[in-house]
């Protein structure tokens, strides 16, 4: 059998909250290292990878690898029934048509279960690489989130240009355009406000705004992002899950026409 | 702003 319990419900519900914009149903590979997905949106353009690791759960059993295909959007549902406090179990049997979410409440008085249909699911898996990335920026979730945002207002896409001076943010349109620069920070009280820029070579990309603008959804889950580049390969954009694991996202860049 | 690339040619499929 399968059976995996987080202590607080929040998590899942964070990591539901970070890609049901970009993924409509992803299959769920179980095994005793933990749970992992790897799913492109409808429209290929980008991938979201989420590992989270058995033993960053409170109880992790998986007596035989299983990929369960879920929909995304009813997990979503079903998560937002539960209390950001309340324990969460997944259960699953072996061969499972279906797989179960137990909700419990911290004074162990309500105890909600619900069952999802599980759904058989073409799988494309993608190779990915190991690269070394020309730049790599850490910085403020909260502040990444706001200037995608920010300059949403202004064009459909957003040039990241990286070099030693910083990270320059900019998006043209018809209406105008803006630009928003960081410099690496100094010297920072919370190591969670800084800027931190790790340049080998200076990197500017295009990104589309309406992808960046999902993956700011995994804010709540990390206080800081990491964006690494390289010229002509895809952004990644990853946020830590707790000491239970990561998500990353991958975008296509936009290419000259 | 330039041709939006697909992620599934940048990665090969398993």
């Amino acid at each position: 059998m399968f059976e995996a319990r987080l202590a607080q419900s929040a998590i899942l519900k964070k990591v539901l909250e970070a890609v049901k914009d970009l993924l409509s149903e992803a299959t769920f590979e179980c095994s005793d290292s933990g749970i992992m997905v790897q799913a492109m949106d409808n429209a290929h353009v980008s991938l979201v990878s989420l590992n989270l690791r058995s033993d960053g759960f409170d109880k992790f059993r998986c007596d035989r690898n299983l990929s369960m295909g879920m929909n995304i959007t009813t997990m979503t549902k079903i998560l937002r029934c539960a209390s950001s406090e309340d324990t969460v179990t997944l259960r699953a049997w072996d061969n499972p048509d279906n797989i179960i979410f137990i909700f419990e409440s911290p004074s162990k008085e309500k105890l909600a279960e619900y069952e999802m249909k599980l759904i058989n699911m073409d799988q494309e898996h993608l190779g990915i690489p190991e690269t070394m990335y020309s730049c790599v920026v850490k910085m403020p979730s909260a502040e990444f989130a706001r200037i995608c945002k920010d300059l949403s207002q202004f064009g459909e896409a957003i040039t990241i240009a990286c070099s030693k001076e910083g990270v320059k943010f900019s998006a043209a349109g018809d209406y105008g355009n803006a630009n928003i620069k960081l410099a690496q920070t100094a010297e920072v009280d919370k190591e969670e406000e800084a800027v931190c820029i790790d340049m080998q070579e200076p990197v500017k990309l295009t990104f589309a705004c309406r992808y960046l603008n999902s993956f700011v959804k995994a804010t709540p889950l990390c206080a800081q992002v990491k964006l690494s580049m390289s010229a002509d390969v895809p952004l990644v954009c990853e946020y830590s899950i707790g000491e239970i694991g990561h998500i990353r996202y991958y975008l296509a860049p936009k290419i000259d026409d | 702003t330039g041709t939006q690339g697909r992620i599934d040619s940048f990665f090969k499929i398993l």
